[in-house]
């Protein structure tokens, strides 16, 4: 299955939920394919310190040069692979913010691979900006995870992605499966709670039973290029990100 | 003077602290504009319910029609005036990324406004995404805030803006002077000081003294349409921005 972890409001949770849910799939034996597609490249950086110095060997050159997908993939001991980002991804959106074709790009480059690499899971994190790439990884996707940090201005960026999946529904053809997923979930504070009921009251059952507490364990574990699980695997962080993965999998959610 | 808020890393406090700052402003007397530079029109959502649903009467009118920006003032009680975002500012970088004068739009519209228009302060939110948006916020600043989140992945974004600043002084033709300011900062974790003092190692006297303090205040304030200092002024989230608005107005960073 592909998941595109997407919300274009910043700083809520999408690095580290695509590195987290990489991570738990990985340790159940699974396949995983991590694609960085922020041309920020926070999650490349967690794959190790520099990020990749060539954008040859990003997914920038995927849709600049055409370079097949196979040749791009990095492994990533305990996760999978990945596909890198680099700072020059930002150039995507006006180099070819015009045409249609290009939103099928990364779908088409996965398909493509996909002939070749068996991955039963694909996790895609996307830049906090709904542009040309954050609207492949929506292409690409067979569903969407939309982490929402425990306050009010993301919980206000939830409600847009909402209305930004109707107006896209004729162009995708589907209605996109998606879930919610509360993060940084401070429990004595009473606004994560009234976050979660408001969350609940407009989104149902696409709101995810778990919450993701907010654990500093979970912050760290990037400075030392680890996933929760390795880094601190009896963290409060870490259970809750096993749990996040067994009701995705568990759920009508997962292909 | 003129302050862009900016920091490509999302989630970091950009639009709390323009929210604040212009708010200390506004307490001390001064006359002060807030603009909202952010397709996703926070800061304008923090001014009213709904955000405005005429892109027409939107800083995105001033890019599409020319749109005089003294058309497009709100008042804004206890700030000042706003000029708000809409959801269409999106379509910017598409619309205008390519010419190298749209850059200096937002620059030119702010000259034409000040011939008739005194505002001590202007602050300028920006979005989590360089592009031309930013950009025009970087052109039209005589300084620059970057809020710094506590934590490591805002961190390495702080990194980021100090490689792009250098990049753009040819083009700026002027070092633009900047400051970073901690925010989010938790004083039980350890983790919040090494972040200062990374910081502060890269940065030296160009990060603030002042830090601002994780406050559930500060989270709850925008919920109800108010700044920290009329939502709860004798919180520590107050006083933080208070202070820092009193750092920066007493060093060489203000004009
Ligand atoms: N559950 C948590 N507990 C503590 N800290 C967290 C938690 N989840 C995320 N963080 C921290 O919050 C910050 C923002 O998270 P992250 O970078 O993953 O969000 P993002 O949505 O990918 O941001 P951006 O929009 O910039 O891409 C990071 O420093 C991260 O380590
Ligand atoms: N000092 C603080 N204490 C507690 N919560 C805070 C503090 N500063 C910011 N927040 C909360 O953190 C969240 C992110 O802040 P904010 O939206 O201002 O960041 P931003 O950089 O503007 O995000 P974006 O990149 O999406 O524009 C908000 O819900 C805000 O209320
Ligand atoms: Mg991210
Ligand atoms: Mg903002």
């Amino acid at each position: 299955m592909r998941i595109a972890i997407f919300n274009q409001k910043g700083g809520v949770g999408k690095t580290t939920t695509t590195l987290n849910i990489a991570a738990a799939a990985a340790r159940l034996g699974q396949q995983v394919l991590a694609v960085d597609l922020d041309p920020q490249a926070h999650l490349t950086s967690i794959h190790r310190e520099d990020t990749i110095s060539e954008s040859r060997d990003s997914i920038f050159s995927h849709y600049r040069d055409n370079r097949p997908m196979s040749e791009l993939l990095l492994e990533w001991p305990g996760i999978g692979s990945i596909i890198p980002a680099h700072a020059e991804l930002i150039k995507v959106d006006s180099l070819f913010g015009k045409g249609p074709a290009i939103l099928n790009k990364l779908n088409a480059g996965l398909h493509a691979l996909e002939r070749t690499h068996v991955h039963q899971l694909t996790v895609i994190d996307c830049c906090p900006f709904l542009g040309v790439l954050s609207l492949n990884a929506l292409f690409a996707a067979d569903g969407l995870v939309v982490p929402v940090a425990s306050d009010f201005l993301s919980l206000r960026g939830a409600q847009q992605i909402d209305r930004t999946l109707k107006a896209l529904e004729p162009v995708l053809k589907q209605r996109l499966a998606r879930r919610y997923v509360l993060t940084r979930f401070d429990r004595r504070r009473k606004m994560s709670f009234e976050i979660h009921a408001m969350l609940r009251e407009a989104f149902g059952d696409d709101v995810c039973s778990t919450v993701i507490s907010e654990n500093v364990a979970v912050a760290e574990a990037p400075s030392h290029h680890r996933d929760i699980f390795s880094y601190a695997g009896q963290s409060r962080g870490a259970q809750d990100y096993a749990e996040l993965f067994d009701e995705l999998t568990s759920s009508a959610f997962y292909q």
